[in-house]
């Protein structure tokens, strides 16, 4: 019945918004109090090394992962899923969902992302030689914040992202379909209530090509660095992402 | 798998 249905809706969308608010790494409120990085701080993170500067971003980045595998587990369904299957999800979709939830810590006001301490604009990612990809993250994370989604939306968006049955190497596609169509109804259902207009699902949709596009240049940028600095990736990057992003 | 260690650990990790 539509009762049963709405109930259902409403049910799944608060299990997934308190499983995003309990690992959504920072609350919107704590980063209010922050500043941005002063010219001297900036000119610190220009004149790094380009390995110093990649590694310290493969720590931020690992560490966010670790919220992401932990929201991951929090979702409905996710741990019914074979092993293979949630590995397959998270490798895939760990680093789309930090890119989705950067809107929450980007201030599109002066483009600049909370990094390290403190607000960073793409100056501070210079020494890393990506400045192509550094520019589209920035770009991604203004057009998502224009958006203005709320915690609620954001959280059943990450589920939905997390939970793409068109990976690669799933076991059990049909099982991640219905999980991933469950919570895309849910998103919708939030949608209508929060009476947002007609077009923003579609919209949400078109950010996915964007995400995957976003992730194969980071692979790309990994690949050539990797090229140059074998070693630096080797023995000073974080395991888990070397496991994630830069298998043989 | 050998592969994936950590993410194996941290999946099977009870939730904090």
């Amino acid at each position: 019945s539509p009762t049963a249905t709405t109930a259902a809706h409403d049910h799944l969308a608060q299990i997934i918004s308190k499983s995003h608010l309990e690992t959504c790494q920072y609350l919107r409120e704590e980063l209010q109090e922050m500043s941005c990085f002063l010219q001297e701080e900036v000119e610190k993170f220009q004149n790094k090394p380009q390995e110093a500067m990649w590694q310290l971003c493969a720590v931020k980045i690992t560490d966010a992962i670790q919220y992401v595998v932990e929201f991951a587990k929090r979702i409905d369904g996710f741990m019914n899923l074979c092993q293979n299957d949630q590995i397959v999800l998270l490798k895939a979709g760990s680093l789309e969902v930090i890119l989705v939830r950067m809107c929450r810590v980007f201030d599109p006001q002066n483009n600049t992302v909370y990094f390290d301490g403190k607000f960073a604009g793409p100056d501070v990612f210079k020494s890393l030689g990506c400045d192509d990809l550094i520019a589209s993250v920035f770009d991604f994370a203004k057009s998502m914040c224009s958006l203005h989604l709320e915690e609620e939306e954001i959280a059943l968006f990450s589920a939905s992202v997390l939970l793409s049955a068109d990976r690669s190497w799933l076991r059990d596609k049909l099982q991640v379909e219905r999980l991933q169509q469950k919570t895309e109804s849910a998103l919708q259902h939030v949608l209508q209530k929060n009476h947002r207009d007609d077009g923003l699902f579609e919209k949400l949709r078109t950010k996915v090509s964007a995400l995957r596009s976003l992730c194969a240049l980071h692979s790309q940028k990994l690949s050539a660095f990797r090229a140059v600095y074998p070693d630096t990736v080797r023995t000073l990057f974080p395991p888990l992402y070397k496991e994630l992003f830069a298998a043989d | 798998k050998e592969k994936h260690k950590i993410l194996h650990q941290l999946l099977q990790n009870s939730t904090s």
